[in-house]
């Protein structure tokens, strides 16, 4: 059965490694994050620290609406901000031996989930698309 | 098997009904479709005519890349463009009865696909989360 192919199979399995993922530093100031945002076209990204540690998620939307004023569009609040003031740290992440059965679940609300291990070091990110792809292949198999 | 399950069932069963999918009309000023995808917290939403005509994609990058000037953000370029000038065209859709079998195909690529009639109209969208909440289901049948 399916299912039991999929409780096997682990998220290190689908996830794309750390070294391939777009990320940010918590300490960077919203101008650079937001241009690291349009430049590579993601719409989200993870924060790491100095050592790699997983800290949370960093978006377009998060940094513009920092930068809604009374002017529309007040770009220039981004060089004072930080990332840390501003990215979502109430995310949850997967551990690489999770199953990729409780990755379908997380990923139900999610566009990426990321993979940490024990010591909060960021492994990589598990993607619908990654999903998704594995699924359509279960279809045919 | 649940191929053939979902070979049956068809896009319109899973797809948000376009009354509740939050659009741009392709005539509007490109400032005012950054300030609606802010404040809706998309990323990208269908663009349509007056008639209700399918006309493209829209997302906050395409928006952003035309600010992208010497002085980094030039905003107030935006109230200056057209919805039309920078949308995507070259988007797939998908009939209401093409079976959800051949929109999980599509929605590898791309987190929604907009649902047209054979005139064109704009019936819904299909997105990603819709279509891995029903394979997590089928998991579990
Ligand atoms: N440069 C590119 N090349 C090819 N396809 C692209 C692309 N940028 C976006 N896409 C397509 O658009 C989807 C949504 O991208 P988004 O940036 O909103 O949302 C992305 C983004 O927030 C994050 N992500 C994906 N890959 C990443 C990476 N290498 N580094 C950092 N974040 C990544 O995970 C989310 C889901 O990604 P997923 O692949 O499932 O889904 C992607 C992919 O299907
Ligand atoms: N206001 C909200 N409430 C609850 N969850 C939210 C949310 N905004 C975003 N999300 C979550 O984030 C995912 C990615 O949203 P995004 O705006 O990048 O990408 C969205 C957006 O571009 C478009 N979309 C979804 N619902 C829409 C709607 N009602 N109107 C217009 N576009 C919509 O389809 C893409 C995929 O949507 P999907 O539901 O698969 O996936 C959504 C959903 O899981």
């Amino acid at each position: 059965l399916q299912r039991e192919k999929l409780a096997k199979m682990t998220v290190s399995e689908l996830m794309f490694p750390s070294d391939k993922v777009v990320h940010v530093q918590v300490g960077n100031p919203l101008d650079h994050a937001l241009l690291v945002l349009v430049k590579t076209g993601y719409s989200s990204v993870p924060v790491v620290d100095t050592s790699n540690i997983f800290q949370g998620i960093i978006s377009k939307s998060m940094i513009l609406e920092e930068t809604l004023g009374v002017e529309q569009f007040e770009l220039d609040r981004l060089s004072a901000l930080q990332v840390s003031e501003v990215m979502n740290t109430n995310v949850p992440c997967l551990s690489p031996d999770a199953s990729v059965l409780d990755g379908l679940k997380k990923v139900i609300d999610h566009p990426f989930i990321c993979v940490t291990d024990k010591t909060g070091y960021f492994d990589g990110i598990l993607t619908r698309r990654a999903m998704l792809k594995q699924l359509n292949k279960e279809m045919y198999t």
